[in-house]
């Protein structure tokens, strides 16, 4: 464990809070993608399945349960809630998320760090579909233009996370011999880019002070 | 084939 890893999953955990205290504290699910929401419980179920047999630590273990309970209470208040599927807009966030999962589900079959391996193979279509399951959530905010605050802040956490993730890399690589994790390297590189546009643009509105709106041309 | 890599980060 080192300190841009630990700072990854504690941006992670903040962007979780973020995102409940706006869908179940604040019952309102205006400019949130609820596709990319499903996407990322599929990530965390099919990533995190190794529960059942891999306790590599306790710290692990709970944060785990913690991502897969979030996930779920979100899609499930998003799908299910009376105020959040009242302020949910179904016809904007319809990105068409099955070019996104068959081709990761292709490339998990495909490109995995043991071909004889299920789990491997469903481990690796996870880390694949993690770094485009946020482009729904872009393309609503897209098409929207204006960001509300506490959203901004949940996107910039959720991408923040990876970005502390490649720092974390780096630093592994250049500290353990023949530390090599290919796979979630370039998936990691690929997530991260695709929020470079969306830092951008939270950088400029949020120097004018915190609780500016974050607007996308 | 890319060999095993423990996993031991989320």
């Amino acid at each position: 464990m080192n300190i841009f890893r630990f700072l990854g999953d504690m941006s992670h955990i903040l962007s979780f809070l973020l995102l409940l205290h706006k869908i179940v504290g604040g019952k309102s699910a205006a400019g949130i993608s609820l596709r990319t929401a499903e996407m990322y419980a599929i990530v965390f179920c099919t990533r995190y399945i190794d529960l059942l047999w891999n306790f590599a630590s306790l710290y692990n273990y709970l944060l785990k349960l913690l991502f897969i309970g979030a996930s779920l209470t979100i899609v499930y208040f998003m799908r299910y809630g009376p105020s959040q599927k009242a302020t949910y807009n179904a016809d904007e966030d319809a990105f068409p998320v099955q070019y996104l999962i068959a081709p990761c589900a292709v490339l998990g079959v495909l490109i995995n760090q043991d071909h004889s391996s299920p789990f491997e193979m469903v481990w690796a279509f996870s880390i694949y579909l993690e770094a485009v399951a946020i482009l729904p959530q872009l393309f609503l905010l897209q098409k929207q233009g204006e960001v509300e605050n506490l959203t901004s802040h949940y996107v910039f956490a959720l991408g923040a996370y990876r970005a502390l993730y490649l720092l974390n890399w780096m630093f592994r690589f250049m500290t353990e011999p023949d530390y090599q994790q290919r796979i979630v390297w370039l998936s990691g590189l690929v997530q991260t880019a695709l929020y470079c546009d969306f830092f951008y643009h939270y950088y400029q509105s949020k120097k004018g002070g915190l609780n500016k709106s974050v607007k996308l041309p | 084939e890319e060999e095993e890599e423990e996993k031991d980060e989320l």
